[in-house]
């Protein structure tokens, strides 16, 4: 009745549940609290608190349908085993590998990270906010998921091309180093979720995160590799695009096994 | 009639015993304080943190309740030594208790949340769920 938390509950010995006493409402928050610490929370998550989430939201949208389509209600069954036709976002075997092994799948949303001496370029700069990876977490792997729409407003751009990401290494004096990271082929008339390999980056953020200038997306013809385009100009969607559709990375974690105390 | 009189008696005192066997009383063995698995679900949704959990509303955690008695090994996992404490408490109730009953099995649950307002966690939580009681 939605009450169940408003008083303590006994066996009456006849397996009836009758109410004991009324729980006082510091009582109550203290039971919240505790059941927070069990899910290694020191506190409600920071900006949540009475707006409603943004489950539409690509990254959001990805991990539920993990969560609907691999885990289900039986979580001793291997993975394999529950896995129907997945949603939208087109599961591989190696995706389906590293749920069957993750203890933490997180999601980061793609920011337009300003960094100034960094020359706009025709590429993309994408930056993630690592800060609350979980110290001691084992990275399994991680992967940058872009959105690519066969709608196209320029049909001159059709063809074959190729996506290149790049770990932004330096940017002083205006310079920019960029470190090669993975690329991934496509055809304009594509339309679904594109995978990048990122494990490298994201244990290098995690280590280093002084050294977090955000990965560098570059588009080039298949054939001609020094004519950079817009990832715009083949239907790659950026950050200010549809919410559903937005970049975003996603990384797999194996539990240190130490349980987390956080002190609240 | 000496001999009825001896016999009722025998009787009587053989009933008493009977009703007093932990090994062949219905009435202890399938108690209702027998150490069991109890339900209890926790509820995300009553606790009104559907604006941070996406999934799922809550879950079965159950819990275990009831007494340790004789026989245990006919419903209730008990370990070899749970045996051996049961015994020792019926010598000495007062010194020493009875085993503990608590969980056997445990299971675990993933939890998706938001971790802030654009980054969302999967988590799976190891030992949440209770499958199966036993007196320890």
């Amino acid at each position: 009745d939605g009450q169940r938390l408003s008083g303590l509950y006994v066996d009456n010995g006849l397996d009836q549940t009758v109410v004991h006493r009324v729980v006082t409402q510091r009582e109550k928050r203290e039971v919240e609290h505790e059941i927070l610490n069990l899910l290694g929370l020191p506190d409600r998550p920071r900006n949540t608190g009475g707006k409603v989430p943004q489950v539409k939201r690509s990254a959001p949208k990805f991990l539920l349908d993990i969560y609907k389509n691999t885990l289900g209600e039986d979580e001793e069954k291997p993975v394999t085993l529950h896995t129907q036709t997945s949603g939208e976002f087109d599961l591989t075997g190696q995706d389906l590998r590293a749920i069957d092994q993750s203890d933490v799948i997180m999601s980061f949303a793609a920011h337009n990270h300003h960094v100034a001496g960094v020359r706009h370029e025709r590429g993309k700069r994408l930056w993630f906010d690592v800060s609350e990876v979980p110290p001691g977490e084992h990275i399994i792997g991680a992967e940058l998921r872009l959105y690519q729409s066969s709608d196209i407003k320029n049909h001159r751009n059709r063809g074959s091309y190729m996506i290149t990401a790049y770990r932004v290494l330096r940017t002083e004096d205006g310079e920019r180093e960029l470190q090669y990271v993975d690329s991934v082929n496509t055809t304009t008339g594509h339309e679904g979720w594109l995978t990048l390999n990122v494990s490298e980056p994201l244990q290098h953020w995690v280590n280093n995160p002084d050294g977090n200038r955000g990965l560098y997306l570059s588009v080039h013809p298949a054939d001609r590799s020094v004519h950079e385009m817009r990832p715009e100009d083949i239907g790659i969607v950026g950050s200010r695009g549809d919410a559903d559709r937005q970049p975003f990375m996603v990384g797999f974690f194996k539990s240190s096994g130490i349980r987390e105390a956080k002190v609240r | 009639q000496k001999r009825d009189a001896r016999r009722r008696k025998k009787s009587e005192s053989s009933s008493l015993d009977y009703r007093s066997n932990p090994y062949t009383d219905p009435a202890i063995q399938y108690s209702s304080r027998t150490c069991k698995i109890q339900t209890l679900y926790v509820s995300f949704k009553d606790l009104k943190w559907q604006d941070w959990i996406i999934a799922p509303d809550g879950y079965d955690a159950y819990y275990c309740s009831g007494e340790c008695n004789f026989p245990l090994n006919a419903h209730m996992n008990a370990t070899n030594h749970a045996i051996v404490q049961t015994l020792v408490h019926l010598v000495s109730p007062g010194k020493v208790p009875k085993p503990c009953c608590a969980p056997t099995k445990l299971s675990a649950i993933s939890v998706l949340y938001f971790l802030d307002e654009s980054n969302v966690i999967l988590k799976k939580y190891k030992n949440m769920v209770v499958k199966s009681c036993g007196c320890h």
